[in-house]
This record gives structure tokens, C-alpha cells and sequence, in this order.
């Protein structure tokens, strides 16, 4: 932390960008600051909104040489960004030298490292002699899309403004008017991940043990900062502890829980034909070691071994799955059995005998 | 490789570690009895070991190969060691 540990007083802080680089798409920019606020927003109670005009608590601004706060800028190299600490006026605000090639990857300086950097210092962090942290003092590079913060970055923020707040539970727990407590009506995805089951709606995801009723409620983002919401089929392959996440014609894969590079890659790489524009649902069977992906009212059979879409697909869903279909929203494998989820209603379904054995309505909820 | 150290570039290297120790650790040039590029040794040594400590670099006192490569990293305009302003 900085030398006599300012902090925000608030928790809700603004921010604004007064001016930008033009090696860079101004969309671009207002991404990777999005982004970097939201790394910090996903460890601690703040709150940040972005405002057009007027002054903001944190003012975010390229400039070159000297730019008006006695700490001039020193051309391409060497110093490349700094950044005051809370506080009224010039607190807060962060200064990026626009003499550095500024890029949203791995050329030049990544605005999006640099920011998360800033902001923690804007934030009231000083510098970590961790080399693993992003608040360690030299720029290098690391894959945005697989960017945590290091313990050591958790500890210190967290040791200023404590952890994210916990979504309160609803006063009166019966009440389906609550909206902290709503049943899903119908889950986007879900896929065991270890011993657990994780049901995934818009942005967030829940996990439960099989055998309990009872589940924990969190933020996408503040899990997987790389992963977008609302991902639409999700599975797991165990042997592997590899677990793959869709949305539209994109998919992630993690891997012991770490985001893994090069992704997301296009769902054509796995064979879908160009049609396919998104994944319904997606099972791994480990007893054949081939993945079932259900689109519309038919699905594909992957082997993974092979890493081969198998011959002779797509077939209709409700000729091989009887009981099953046309749709479904989700689907997992627990215990030689797959779970579907059509809306509110789950089916349990036998894999070796091929049949429904339970059709039941879950009970999944959000924020309880 | 550089072929040879020439006595120019290590001048450059000592102004160069001067600022940057200025900059980041609160070294002060004013005061110390110095016409320049003779700084108070144990003054730029202790600095530069406050500095190789920080950084998790082996605590030298001196201004060699891995130390000045650090310093000539890209890096954050926050001084590590200084009251902020």
C-alpha cells in the first residue's frame, strides 16, 4: 500500500477517459479500462461507473513529456504510465505516456496490464517486490485473456477495502417477488467440474454438490475474468481436468481451473459445418470418451481421442435420446447418468439402458 | 554482446542509474558532495542495494549487468520507495 494507506471513502468511484491514444481504437481503450476496472471491482466492494464529462474521481488520460502534474513523461521506453493515489483532484487520476505504442495484445505495451497497474495505484497500492504481481513495478507481458491477479495484489487490495460483498439474502426467503432469490427458469449451461455441478445464467454461475440441494451463487467474471457471460454449453472431461465453455461460435477451455492460451478458438476447428452458429449444450461421456454437442433439435458425436467429429452426424435428438428433446437447454454426466435440462423441468437419463429414469423440476436459484 | 565497454557508455550507465535511483528510491544528489560522476559512493551503494532488494535481484552494492538491465525495463512512474506526492 502507498505511504499513509489512502483510501476511497466511497465505494461507488467515477471515472473517465479525457483523452485517448490514436494508436488504439477509442472502442478499444474503453474496453481494456473497462476491463481493468472490473479486475479490481471483482475483489473488492467498489463500484465504478464511467461519466462523459465533468470531473471523475479517477481521470484516465494519454499524454507526452511534461502534462502538467511535475511528473514528466520521458519519451518511448522507461517510464511508461504513473498514477496518484485516493484522494481530491489530482488523487486518483492515471497518466499513461503516449510516446509508447499502446495495442490491445502482445505488441508494443498491452493498455490493458498497464491499466490494472494504474488503476491499483489510483486505488491506493503502491508497488509489490513480488514479481508475480501486476503491481510489481516493470512492465511484461502476460496473455490478457488468462490475466489473474496474484495473491499477493488480493492480499493488498483486500487488506484496503475487504472482499466483494456477499449478495444479501432476501428478508422474507419464501417470497418469489424477491429478486435476489428468483428460480431459473431455464439455465444456459451446466457441466460437472470436479465433484461439483456448475449451472451457468447470464452472468453468473452456481455450484453444488450432486448430492445436496444447496448452492453458492458467483460472478462469471470474478472467477474466469477472461470468459463472457452468458456461455451457452459447458463440459468436462475429468481425466483431463480440462473443461470447455461455449458462447455463439466461440469456445474457452480451462484447465486445473486456469484459463488456458490461445483461446477462444472458432467452434469450426472441432468440424461443425459453417452453419453452426452456436452450441446449445454439451456432454462428455466418459464411459465411450466421446462429447455429445446438441444445436437446435439435433447433435453431433466428437471423439475426443481422435479429436474428430464422428462420421454420420448430425441426428435428431429425439430418435436417440428418447424422452428427450427437440430442445435442450443444458445437459451433464454424473454417475452413468445424464442430466438434461429442458426449462424447468431436468431429466435423468440412463446411458447404458438408454431411458428417462427421472423427470423432475429443479431447483436451481439465483442469489439465495 | 557489446564488444567493448567503452568509458563514455559507462558514464552514461552511472548518469542513467543516478536518475533512475533519483526517481524511484529517493536518492538525493543534492547535498552530497560530488562533482559529477564522482557521487558519494556508499550513498549510490546503499541505494542500488535498496533497489537489487526490491526487485529480487542479487544484493550487490554495485551497478552491474542484471541491475541496469532492470532499470532499463519499461516500467511504472510510481516511486517504490518515496512519499508520495
Amino acid at each position: 500500500t502507498l505511504a499513509g494507506r489512502p483510501v476511497w471513502r466511497k465505494r461507488f468511484l467515477t471515472y473517465r477517459i479525457n483523452s485517448y491514444t490514436p494508436d488504439m481504437k477509442p472502442a478499444d481503450v474503453d474496453y481494456a479500462i473497462q476491463k481493468a476496472f472490473q479486475v479490481w471491482s471483482d475483489v473488492t466492494p467498489l463500484k465504478f461507473r464511467k461519466i462523459h464529462s465533468g470531473e471523475a474521481d479517477i481521470m484516465i488520460g494519454f499524454a507526452s513529456g511534461a502534462h502538467g502534474d511535475f511528473n514528466p513523461f520521458d519519451g518511448r521506453g522507461g517510464i511508461i504510465a504513473h498514477a496518484f493515489g485516493p484522494g481530491p483532484g489530482i488523487g486518483g487520476d492515471t497518466h499513461f505516456d503516449e510516446a509508447e505504442t499502446w495495442t490491445a495484445n502482445y505488441r508494443g505495451t498491452n493498455l490493458f496490464l498497464v491499466a490494472v497497474h494504474e488503476l491499483g495505484h489510483s486505488l491506493g497500492l503502491g508497488h509489490s517486490s513480488d514479481p508475480k504481481a501486476i503491481m510489481f513495478p516493470t512492465y511484461s507481458y502476460v496473455d490478457p485473456n488468462t490475466f489473474r491477479l496474484s495473491s499477493d495484489d488480493v492480499r493488498g487490495i483486500q487488506s484496503l477495502y475487504g472482499g466483494p460483498e456477499r449478495r444479501q439474502p432476501p428478508s422474507h426467503p419464501d417470497s418469489t417477488e424477491s429478486a435476489t432469490c428468483n428460480p431459473i427458469l431455464s439455465l444456459d449451461a451446466a457441466t460437472t467440474v470436479g465433484n461439483k455441478i456448475i449451472f451457468f445464467k447470464d452472468r453468473y454461475f452456481g455450484w453444488r454438490n450432486p448430492e445436496s440441494p444447496k448452492s453458492n451463487i458467483s460472478l462469471i467474471s470474478s472467477f474466469w475474468p477472461n470468459l463472457p457471460s452468458g456461455i451457452q454449453a459447458a463440459y468436462e472431461i475429468g481425466d483431463r481436468n480440462q473443461v470447455f465453455f461455449f458462447k455463439d461460435d466461440k469456445y474457452w477451455v480451462i484447465s486445473n481451473l486456469r484459463p488456458q492460451r490461445l483461446y477462444p478458438k472458432n467452434v469450426r476447428s472441432l468440424g461443425f459445418p459453417n452453419f453452426v452458429e452456436k452450441i446449445d449444450a454439451a456432454v462428455f461421456n466418459p464411459l465411450l470418451y466421446k462429447t455429445y454437442f446438441f444445436v437446435g433439435s439435433q447433435y453431433w458425436r466428437y471423439d475426443e481421442r481422435r479429436q474428430l467429429m464422428d462420421p454420420g452426424y448430425p441426428k435428431f435428438i429425439t430418435k436417440a435420446f428418447p424422452g428427450i428433446g427437440p430442445k435442450i437447454d443444458a445437459v451433464y454426466y454424473n454417475n452413468r447418468h445424464y442430466y438434461f435440462f429442458q426449462g424447468s423441468v431436468v431429466s435423468e437419463y440412463d446411458v447404458l439402458s438408454h431411458r428417462v429414469t427421472k423427470r423432475l423440476k429443479h431447483d436451481i436459484k439465483l442469489g439465495c | 554482446v557489446p564488444l567493448t565497454n567503452s568509458t563514455g557508455s559507462e558514464e552514461n550507465d552511472v548518469l542513467f542509474a543516478e536518475r533512475y535511483l533519483e526517481t524511484f528510491y529517493g536518492f538525493v544528489m543534492d547535498g552530497v558532495p560530488v562533482t559529477k560522476m564522482k557521487v558519494s559512493p556508499n550513498l549510490m551503494k546503499n541505494k542500488l542495494q535498496e533497489m537489487q532488494q526490491f526487485l529480487g535481484l542479487k544484493v550487490t552494492g554495485r551497478l552491474d549487468a542484471s541491475t541496469l538491465d532492470m532499470m532499463h525495463m519499461p516500467r511504472c512512474g510510481v516511486p517504490d520507495v518515496h512519499e508520495f506526492r
